[in-house]
């Protein structure tokens, strides 16, 4: 409903004094002078007396921020530098009264009321945000709305006692506010929104900081999804656009941020995150499958008779912190699929499993890729407790001769050339740092390529495994060992097959390759 | 083997937003608060710069090894940030105590056994901070003054 | 063949964590120390 009348000037009125209050140098310490003055003026001028008018009086001073940012950047008379002071004069004003009213509001202990003013805030700035960006579209600008996010962002993780107490809840309003904006629903503010999700107080916060260390870390997999499923449309193309490999290349330092310093993090989601980037994305994927817990010591993988099976760390099952038994679609699918497993049956299962994984006929999106991996990883961890139940670990012989393995050996065959690829890929996702995944897929992956009755089978399992090797670093351990397994053990008689010698370039490709293993 | 994605309008449209976007990135200095002496400039460093940063460039040791004048210009000129703390840890190594009530630095010679009003006025040098302010607008050079 | 990662701008080999002074995901070196947003006590803050 509109504005009741004369609300947008009163505001215009208070917001001016409030700047003029903020700058004043009897501002106080960090304002609260200024503040307490300036709260008795908006009693006095009615703007707290519901909940309506403090709604509409933040919107309008968003309003009236953005408006004053676009008038200063259309000038153009000014440098940047400039140009930002005098919008930050007042955008930087309007945060610090926010956070204020956010601090004072309600009593010092009560987190509820503070919480909920701040949700209605990142809400109402949201609001405009994306307002703005339908309407302006290409003329849509990021400033203002980075500078507000930005500048919460750091008074509102001021070392103080108030606000630590409700760090937790601060963060996950943040959160929110950046999953309703995320790149895929303003695509014009995406640059901002990873520089925000970046920043070093925010992965502090989210990744290092909130009092029970990982309280943050799922929200902020979830923002890395968001982003993810943005760029993967445009990921799938060779050409990239410059901006678009601009912002590849400001992910891929974001994700090098986060291997060296979280590699846990990416550890225990690497699943979620490969489930959005695209197959293509293979030195993006490989930098998160590359990540290992940092108290865990890697052996060499170019380590001759390196004895896999006789690392304590194989054992252990890894973190996954998705539910992707939870992915197989429908139930109907899941139960055939558990029967299957335990019994066998019923016989149809196998023949009726490519339909269950095929959406349509248009090439390059034939599979439901999704339902692919949370089947080849279910199967798989299914596979491990089986074994584990005989008393026996994971090995080529152990393996073998499962309703698992006549799962995964009827997927190889029966499948197309598309298929085929993303359910190795959903394989050779698996082979990371030592840990039982990782030693079950390898074997099963060199057991596909031993027991494969075609040479084209064999290929593209080779294809898979070197295109992921034959790119820059990081390479994940685990695709080390099976490789240069793959290619030592004679019994693969890798150096046989026709397709190693196929080109001169593919077989100086190999020697060196592995020359570099052996 | 899968090819390229088929673009849909949604598609082509974000790309539009992101193009548009790419034209007015933020700059770093968007995400750090306003500084009143040494804004950051938004221009490149000059190519016969080194354009590479020296490593170790927030370490304690670096500030350490710049003059007296070097780090008070620091802790005067970059209040706020990691420089400023830097190098007031630096001037403390170097015997430098800033005075919480004159708000100013003053240097001991001596480390005392115990600090007592009447010693921590005879024994160090007095670093005149109004002169100093008035100095600053002039031109800026450091003052010195033995208290007797 | 993707690119090398180490030309980004972030010095992968140090030992202390990099997301204190990270940048920007734009930016090509990271933060200097008088870049950094730092809690100095109240009174260093003298003008």
């Amino acid at each position: 409903f509109d504005d009741p009348p004369g609300l947008r000037e009163k505001t215009e009125y208070l917001l001016r004094e409030w700047v003029s209050m903020y700058h004043s140098p009897a501002s106080g310490k960090d304002s609260t002078k200024a503040f307490s003055a300036f709260v008795n003026q908006m009693h006095q001028q009615g703007i707290l007396k519901t909940d309506d008018l403090i709604t509409r009086f933040f919107r309008i001073c968003t309003e009236l921020c953005v408006d004053l940012c676009y008038r200063a950047l259309s000038e153009q008379a000014h440098t940047p530098t400039l140009t930002r002071a005098k919008c930050f004069h007042t955008l930087d004003a309007f945060v610090r009264l926010i956070a204020l009213l956010v601090k004072h509001s309600g009593d010092a202990s009560n987190a509820v009321t503070k919480i909920n003013l701040l949700n209605k805030v990142l809400g109402i700035v949201a609001g405009v945000l994306l307002q703005d960006h339908e309407v302006r579209h290409t003329e849509f600008q990021q400033l203002p709305y980075h500078r507000i996010f930005n500048m919460l962002l750091l008074e509102l993780n001021a070392p103080e006692q108030i606000l630590e107490a409700i760090n937790y809840q601060i963060m996950t309003a943040f959160c929110n506010a950046l999953h309703v904006l995320r790149p895929s629903k303003a695509p014009g503010f995406v640059y901002s929104w990873l520089e925000l999700i970046s920043h070093r107080i925010f992965i502090a916060r989210m990744l290092a900081m909130l009092p029970q260390q990982k309280q943050g870390w799922p929200m902020y997999a979830q923002l890395l999804i968001d982003l993810f499923k943005f760029l993967a449309p445009f990921l799938r193309n060779a050409e990239l656009p410059k901006y678009t490999a601009l912002l590849y290349k400001g992910c891929l330092r974001v994700l090098l941020v986060l291997l060296h310093d979280f590699p846990e993090f990416l550890c225990d989601y690497h699943y979620g995150f490969c489930d959005v980037i695209p197959p293509n994305c293979i030195q993006m994927r490989n930098l998160i499958l590359s990540a290992f817990p940092r108290n865990m010591r890697l052996p060499d993988p170019f380590t001759p008779n390196l004895k896999v099976d006789m690392l304590t760390d194989i054992t252990q099952p890894p973190r996954i912190m998705t539910n992707f038994s939870a992915m197989i679609q429908p139930a109907t699918f899941k139960k055939d699929l558990d029967s299957y497993l335990k019994t066998r049956s019923p016989v149809t299962f196998l023949s009726e499993l490519r339909s269950h994984l095929q959406v349509s006929q248009e090439p390059g999106q034939r599979y439901n890729t999704a339902l692919m991996n949370a089947l080849v990883l279910y199967v798989g961890s299914q596979a491990i407790a089986y074994i584990h139940s005989k008393g026996s670990t994971p090995s080529m012989s152990t393996i073998t001769h499962s309703s698992h393995m006549d799962i995964f050996q009827n997927l190889v065959v029966d499948l197309d050339t598309e298929g085929r690829y993303l359910f190795l890929n959903a394989i050779a996702n698996q082979l990371r740092y030592p840990n039982s995944h990782t030693h079950y897929f390898s074997c099963t992956l060199l057991y596909l390529f031993a027991e494969a009755n075609t040479e084209a089978m064999q290929e593209q399992i080779t294809r898979v495994l070197l295109e992921r090797l034959i790119v820059n670093r990081p390479h994940p351990w685990g695709l080390l060992i099976t490789f240069i397994d793959l290619i030592r053990n004679p019994s693969f008689k890798f150096w046989n097959h026709e397709f190693v010698h196929c080109a001169p370039e593919i077989e100086k490709l190999f020697e060196s390759v592995a020359r570099s293993c052996m | 083997p899968l090819g390229p994605a088929i673009m849909t309008k949604d598609h082509l449209y974000q790309q539009t937003m992101m193009e548009s976007a790419f034209h007015h990135l933020p700059h770093p200095s968007d995400s750090e608060r306003l500084r009143n002496y040494l804004p950051r400039n938004q221009c490149p460093t000059p190519p016969y710069h080194s354009q590479v940063m020296p490593s170790h460039m927030d370490s304690l040791d670096l500030f350490q090894r710049l003059s007296t004048e070097a780090l008070f210009f620091i802790f005067y000129y970059q209040e706020g940030t990691k420089a400023q703390y830097l190098a007031a840890k630096a001037l403390k190594r170097q015997s430098w105590r800033f005075h919480t009530k004159y708000m100013m630095w003053f240097q001991r010679h001596e480390e005392p056994k115990t600090i007592t009003d009447e010693y921590e006025l005879g024994t160090y040098i007095y670093f005149d901070y109004e002169k100093w302010g008035q100095r600053k607008k002039e031109g800026f050079t450091f003052e010195y003054r033995y208290l007797e | 063949l993707g690119s090398d990662l180490t030309t980004l701008g972030l010095n992968l080999n140090s030992p202390e964590n990099l997301y204190g002074t990270f940048q920007s995901p734009w930016a090509e070196s990271p933060s200097r120390p008088q870049d950094i947003d730092f809690h100095v006590p109240q009174e260093y803050i003298t003008n």
